[in-house]
């Protein structure tokens, strides 16, 4: 079973095109493995992205140097697999 | 585990792995043989049954609504919905006139678990999982996005030619069967008059074109009735949604579900993105599915109406 340790879900809002362009950039670097649960739309509207544990220095490292502000809206995603897991088997019970 | 003896009983709060929905489906065939029945439209790639419930009271090839829920596995909020839809058709027919109206002279079908191989992958090995689960061959990556792999701009800017890419087109259009099984119903069914494709998230109402910027000949109807469909939806616990053509509303898509059905002359063609806009994603609490589904059967209710009352 997939496991998301130490993975984020951050979610990005791009102030104007040219960051609107530096997050696409993103979706082609392929060895970030990131995972687009919101996909670039316009300026303004919020990207969440999923980050594996391995790439989210460089990635935040990337968002701060361009600028770009970013918040992060899941801190650890296995945690909160955990608790809906946890749920499923308690409401089945 | 308890397993429920009816529908009545059923937790619509909670989700529920892909067994569960199938028997689910069969109680509610069995409650009501007046009105329901199970349509088996094709196999996925791992031989899963597509199962679509028929809502019908009666007459032969009735001007019909199509609603689909799952097509991305990840998305749980939205078979969990469907499942509630489902028990509401049921409930309401005899009691809404608005809905038994519509099913008077219209039948429903409901496709709650459109993607049942990335469903059920989703419970057991990757709960991240979007897409299909047929394996690319010349690529270690699995599975094709199901809604950019219909006949409508396939290939286009708007999708990936990458299997590794959660928007993998697929190598032609309606490769994969879970889609190419709807395609086949939809052409020998002939009378479709609606069709609503539910994800999430992110709280939208979308309507054709994703795959070009050219507007639909019937984009000031569908706009004005997303409009409508989205204030009833917000009526009820304040849930705002954005609303609009795909491709201006998000962002380019090609080979989507709708733009395809619209193609085929299915005026009525919409997606919806449900819940959620707060912090949770795809991971949206069980608490939230029945209010979701709540809020949404308003918005459908709105396009199924709207159906009815403009026949075409």
């Amino acid at each position: 079973k997939e496991t998301f340790e130490g993975h984020q879900v951050l979610r990005i809002v791009p102030k104007d095109d040219v960051q609107l362009s530096l997050i696409k950039d993103l979706e082609d670097m392929i060895e970030f493995e990131l995972d687009f649960w919101r996909g670039v739309t316009d300026a303004v509207t919020p990207v969440d992205i999923r980050v594996p544990f391995h790439s989210l220095q460089t990635v935040k490292i990337y968002l701060e140097t361009q600028g770009i502000e970013y918040s992060t809206m899941i801190e650890d995603l296995q945690t909160m697999l955990d608790d809906e897991q946890e749920e499923m088997e308690s409401a089945a019970r | 585990v308890t397993q429920p003896r009816n529908t009545d009983s059923y937790d619509y709060g909670r989700y529920h792995p892909i067994n569960e929905i199938y028997d689910f489906q069969d109680m509610l065939v069995a409650e009501n043989p007046n009105m329901v029945s199970k349509i088996v439209i094709g196999q996925s790639y791992e031989g899963r049954p597509l199962n679509v419930l028929k809502f019908s009271t009666g007459g032969t090839n009735r001007p019909a609504i199509w609603i689909d829920t799952g097509i991305h596995s990840r998305e749980w909020v939205t078979q969990a919905s469907g499942q509630w839809f489902a028990k509401k058709i049921v409930t309401d027919y005899g009691r809404d006139p608005t809905l038994t109206a519509i099913l008077n002279k219209m039948d429903i079908f409901l496709e709650i678990v459109t993607n049942p191989d990335g469903y059920y992958y989703t419970h057991n090995n990757n709960r991240m999982w979007r897409k299909t689960r047929k394996p690319n061959p010349g690529s270690n990556c699995v599975g094709v996005d199901p809604n950019r792999n219909w006949d409508a701009g396939f290939g286009g800017p708007g999708a990936s030619g990458r299997p590794c890419s959660e928007t993998y087109h697929g190598p032609r259009a309606n490769s994969e069967s879970e889609v190419k099984s709807i395609v086949d119903f939809v052409k020998s069914h002939g009378n479709f008059k609606a069709f609503i494709s539910i994800h999430s998230y992110s709280q939208m109402l979308l309507y054709p074109y994703g795959y070009t910027r050219t507007p639909v000949k019937d984009q000031a109807e569908l706009h004005s009735l997303a409009k409508k469909a989205i204030t009833d939806l917000a009526s009820l616990y304040g849930t705002r949604y954005r609303y609009g053509s795909i491709i201006s509303t998000i962002y380019q898509a090609s080979g989507g579900t709708i733009d395809w059905t619209y193609n085929q002359g299915i005026k009525y063609s919409y997606t919806f993105e449900l819940r959620d806009t707060g912090r949770y994603g795809f991971i949206l609490p069980p608490s939230q599915i029945i209010p979701t589904a709540q809020e949404t059967w308003l918005a459908l209710m709105a396009i199924m109406d709207h159906t009815y009352k403009n026949p075409y």
